[in-house]
Parts: C-alpha cells; structure tokens; sequence
C-alpha cells in the first residue's frame, strides 16, 4: 500500500485538484483508492460534493475513535475510489491536542484500525505546516510537492524540506517522491522560466508531467466530479491520466 | 488613520498581490501607508525584494519589544510607502503563546507604539484564521477579502465570517469593508457565473472593480515592485488604480 501526502503550505497551488484527480485516473487504471480530506477547509470533500455537518462521522470522528471506518469512509463517483471526508470540527484538532502526548500519532494509529482494501491512500493538506499537517506527515511515507510555475513557487520550499526532515526522525519511511508541476500556462515566458528553475533545483525528482492550465479543472469541482468524468477529452483528464501512468511506473522500483 | 487587513483562509486568492499593489496604489494618491507582513511565508516582503534572516528585525522581534519600529520598518521603491517585513521565526510565533494571557493583543499594543505617520496601514495574512490572523483582527478596524472568481471561492466564507463576528467581542471597531473579486478571467463562463453569485451574496458590499487576471501582476513581484513601477500601462495598473480611488473616495464617508 502507497501512503502519499500531497503537501505545500503554499495555497492555492492545486494540491485539492491534485488529490481528486490523481486518486480518481488510478482508480481507473485498477487501483483501490483511498483519498483523505485533511484540511479543515474540506475543498476535497466539496470537490465530491460532499459536505459534513457538525458531529456526523469525519476524519474528526474517525481520528478521535468516536466511529469505526465503515461509518466515515464515503464512495465517490468513480468505482474504487473512496473518500474520508473532512468535518468542520476538524479545525478546532490542533488547539484541542496542543501539548498532549502523541498527539501527532493520531493518524498512523488511525490508519492501523483500516481495512487492508487499498493500494493507495492520499491525503489532501491544508496549506500550512501545522499539527493537522505534522499528523499526515507522521503517518504517509511519500511526499507530493504541486508547485505552480509563478513567482512565489521556491520561496517556502526549504521551510517545506526542512519539516520533512525533522518528521523523519520519527518516521523513517517518509521520502519526497517528486514536485508535480502545475498551472502551467505555456504561453507565458513567465511560466517557462520557473519550470526551467524547478527542473534545475529537483533534477530527476520532478515528474515528467506538467499539469497545464485548463479551466475545465476549475469547473469539475462545481459538478462534484474528477475531471475524466466531467470533460474526458480536456487537457486535464490527458495530464492527470499521464501523470497516474508515470506514478504506476513507479510502482515496480518501490 | 484606517486600519485594514486583506484575509481569506483560501490560499492563492490574490492577497498578497492585493496588499502589495493596492498599497502602492494608495501611496501615489499622496497617502502615507505602512504594510505589515503577518505571514510566515513572507510573500510580501519578497514581493519587494526583502528577505529578513533569523534574528534580524522584523515584525516577530517588533512583536516581542526586542527591536524599536524605527529599527525594523523599511522603505520600498514607492514613496510615502513602508513595510515591516515578515521574519521567518514569524511561524513559532502561534506555539509560542499558546495558552499565555493577552496573546492575541500583541500587534494591537505594538500599533500603539508606532509613530503617527501613516494614514494607512495594511496586514497581509496567511492563509489560516490562526493566532497571526487572530492577533490581527484584534487589531484591525477594517476587513477586506479578496474572492477568486473559482469554484471553492464562497465555501470558506461562513467561517471567514463567523470569525470576524467573534473577534468583534474584543474588537467592537472591527468591520468587513468588503469583498474584492479577484484574479478574474471575464473569458470564462466559470469567472462569470461566480462573479454574480458573488454580487448576490455581498451586494453593495462587493467592490465595483474586479482585478483582472494579469500576468504582469505574476511577473512583478519576480523584480521587487508593485504593478504600477513594472508596468504602468497594463491591467493590473488599470485595476488596482481604480481600486485605490475606490478605497479613497470611502474616506469621507467614515
Ligand atoms: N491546472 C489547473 N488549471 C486551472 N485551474 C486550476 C488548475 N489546478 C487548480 N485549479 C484551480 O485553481 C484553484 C486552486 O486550486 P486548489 O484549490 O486545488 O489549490 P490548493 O493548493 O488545494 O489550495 P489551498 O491552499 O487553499 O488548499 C482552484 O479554484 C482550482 O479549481
Ligand atoms: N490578478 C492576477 N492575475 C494573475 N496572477 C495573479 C493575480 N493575482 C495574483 N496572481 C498570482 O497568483 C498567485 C497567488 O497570488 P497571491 O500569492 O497574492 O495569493 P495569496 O492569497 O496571498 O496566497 P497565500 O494564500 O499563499 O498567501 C501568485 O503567483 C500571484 O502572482
Ligand atoms: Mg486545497
Ligand atoms: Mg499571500
């Protein structure tokens, strides 16, 4: 089983899409999925159409042994891929928890009470590298860096690295699998530039696929569907099909 | 003097570039502000070319009374414009007073001891309604959110506002001005749908100027100045000009 965050406390840089993309063209190609709503702002739940009231069986629940998986986990439109959805309450974990013991272990032990039904499991963050944030990171064993071709995109990398580094003294199986390039608009020398510098600063640890721009991505959400459901001949559903492909490659070197 | 913070916990909304270029704006219209960069991330401070190393000045040792105003606030390429940049021990900040007494009256007692120079000042925030934002509110008497003309763009807002509400109880001055729709592609069906939904939501409390999706406001921040020094005749100028003389022309009616 492939335990992947998606994680850069840059926002708005297509982490959410990411997630509900990628999770959704691996569900396609056989995989069974699993996508994990981290972020308090629940735009992965949303983006399936999914919103939790207060109390109802959430991530929140689920992390505080209040309801067994079964009650939480949800099905999305796509066969094999699943969701743990995000509850308001979410946002209230990191006071709650502060300066408790193991309280960045609620995941990994939340992770142990699942059924053993998946290849993958990814997990959407907020933007920040706060105790939600830390959580994820204690219980994943690869890093997905989504960086927009702008101007800001290396600015908080070393803070990001940095927080890596210091989770894998407690988590020794944490890696930085690669950056996904994203929001690419080819026609801007703007957008060349940066893609240029991300290359020359990750080398080989940047996927080959570059998400391109395409407003088709932004209107799936809108519809609760991943973008091969909502328009399957977009360049959208061509990027992200391309980049599951490059993410299965990968399965055999693992 | 008029006290305003650009907040919404979406990331990648526009408001740093807002902050920036507004407050460049307001300066060329013979107004004297002062930026605060509230984000760990830095954004705004780099977008005029700063970066403040571990130790040195910055709004975290202004906070803590270890350096003066005087020592910490810097020029910027526009007139009558200053910025007390972000310092990247900022982000320790949360954990460092949590659960101590007044924690979220800091910057308002740090405002107290500026000098009465400025007719403005202007807070960029991270993306989160944490202890930085909390710290912010309490001392801010004007609220400004920038809306991305996207999907996710209304889904926050309910919290974003529930917030502002309970800061109010400490902080009866504190208003929402408005909402500024933001990084807007008038090309797109998408942009426009949102944009009514936003009308209809806020009415008059929605700014009449909608900044423009620009990639000169992008490429700007790529040489450390705001839109109007990088590129006077383009949109992004056009806008946050006319978004300024909005911002003014309220003046009288305060
Ligand atoms: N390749 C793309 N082309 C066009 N629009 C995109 C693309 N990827 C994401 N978007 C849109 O850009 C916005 C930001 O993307 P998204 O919400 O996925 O970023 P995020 O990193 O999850 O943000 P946050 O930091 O707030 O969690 C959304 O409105 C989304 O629909
Ligand atoms: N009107 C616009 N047209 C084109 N690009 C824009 C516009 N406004 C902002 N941008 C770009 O979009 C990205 C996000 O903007 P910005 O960083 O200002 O958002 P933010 O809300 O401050 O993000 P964060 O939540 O990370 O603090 C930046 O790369 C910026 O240069
Ligand atoms: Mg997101
Ligand atoms: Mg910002």
């Amino acid at each position: 089983m492939r335990k992947i965050i998606v994680l850069n406390q840059k926002g708005g840089v297509g982490k959410t899409t990411t997630v509900a993309n990628l999770g959704a063209a691996l569900a396609q190609m056989d995989r069974r999925v699993l996508l994990i709503d981290a972020d308090p702002q629940a735009n992965l739940s949303l983006h399936f159409g999914v919103e939790i009231p207060r109390g109802e069986p959430s991530l929140y629940t689920l992390l505080r042994q209040e309801d067994a998986p079964g009650d939480v986990i949800l099905p999305t439109p796509v066969k094999d891929l699943s969701l743990v959805p995000a509850g308001i309450d979410l946002a209230g974990l990191g006071v709650e928890l502060a300066g408790s013991e193991g309280r960045h272990l609620l995941m990994r032990r939340m992770l142990g009470r699942l059924p053993d039904a998946y290849d993958y499991i990814i997990v959407d963050s907020p933007p920040s590298l706060g105790v939600l944030t830390l959580n994820a990171l204690c219980a994943m064993e690869e890093v997905f860096i989504p960086l927009q071709t702008e101007f800001f995109a290396l600015q908080g990398l070393s803070k990001l690295l940095g927080t890596v580094k210091r989770v894998r003294r407690v988590n020794k199986k944490l890696r930085i699998t690669g950056v996904i390039a994203g929001m690419h608009d080819a026609r801007t020398c703007l957008a060349k530039e940066i893609l240029e510098e991300i290359k020359n600063h990750f080398g080989p640890r940047v996927f080959k696929t570059v998400i391109r721009k395409n407003v088709r991505l932004a209107e799936a959400p809108g519809f609760g569907l991943p973008i091969m459901q909502y328009d399957p001949d977009c360049h959208g559903t061509e990027d992200y099909t391309a980049l599951a492909r490059e993410v299965v490659a990968m399965e055999a070197a693992r």
